[in-house]
């Protein structure tokens, strides 16, 4: 038996939102601890990472290991059928084909249920290992979201460097070239409105923007971003969901022409 | 895109 609710209904409603159109399938994998879902874009490009913790809930049991195969854009249709205010509650009996998803309102004068058809996937588990990063940058989410749907419509790709100096975003394209320069600032009061910079070596690396502005899609979820980027390696692009856990995409480098 | 390397040419499939 698996069964976890979540009062703020609409984190789950975004996170779906975040990621149906990078994915379109995945397994989650529940156990005692939480849910999580490891999912890559069909490309092999970019991957979702989804840890959500078992605290993070205010319910949560899971009585065996199971992986439940989601069809993101069919869950999508479910939890449109959610208010922003309901709680949600997601259910399955061990080995069960299905999920069932239960909306109750915030005044507790309307509950539905919606049934969805699990699928088995054969997933591939990437090893990700932890590892120190050249630099990991902190800045409001809103500003990467900015900054990335900008440099868009110049360009492909852009060059990520970050030096003392502070975090530069370089693109080329037809009509001409761009480039957006946060500088580490610590002033704004609120910790979500800074831009911090931590830097143990130099780094600049060049990446597809389509894949970075589908990541900002997750901005509803979080006030602040945190990207981290070593030389040669993917970019992690991570917004923390409040206690409940966090969100990672991580994207290939392209090698540079 | 030319040069985009995968993600599985850096993380192992376990």
């Amino acid at each position: 038996m698996f069964e976890a609710r979540i009062t703020q209904g609409a984190v789950l409603k975004k996170l779906v939102e975040a990621l149906k159109e990078l994915v379109t399938e995945g397994n989650f994998d529940v156990s005692s601890t939480g849910l999580q879902l490891q999912a890559m874009d069909s490309s092999h490009v970019c991957l979702v990472s989804l840890a959500l913790r078992e605290d993070g809930f205010e319910h949560f049991r899971c009585d065996r290991n199971m992986a439940m195969g989601i069809h993101f854009q069919n869950l999508s249709k479910i939890l449109k059928c959610a208010g922003n205010e309901d709680t949600i509650t997601l259910k399955a009996e061990d080995n069960a084909d299905q999920l069932t998803l239960m909306f109750e309102s915030s005044n507790q004068d309307r509950i539905s249920d919606f049934d969805l058809k699990l699928m088995s996937i054969e997933s591939e588990h990437l090893g990700i290992p932890d590892q120190e990063y050249s630099a990991e940058i902190k800045m409001p989410s809103s500003e990467y979201q900015r900054i990335v749907r900008d440099l868009t419509s110049i360009g492909d790709t852009v060059l990520i460097s970050a030096t003392k100096e502070g975090i530069k975003f370089s693109t080329s394209g037809d009509v001409g070239t761009a480039n957006v320069t946060l500088r580490h600032n610590t002033t704004p009061e609120k910790p979500e409105e800074q831009t911090i910079i931590d830097l143990k070596e130099p780094v600049a690396l060049t990446f597809a923007l389509r894949y970075l502005n589908n990541f900002a899609k997750a901005t509803p979820l979080a006030p602040v971003v945190k990207l981290s980027l070593t030389k040669d390696l993917p970019i992690v692009v991570e917004y923390q969901i409040g206690e409940l856990g966090a969100v990672k995409f991580y994207l290939a480098p392209k090698i540079d022409d | 895109l030319p040069g985009q390397q995968k993600l599985t040419s850096f993380f192992g499939v376990t």
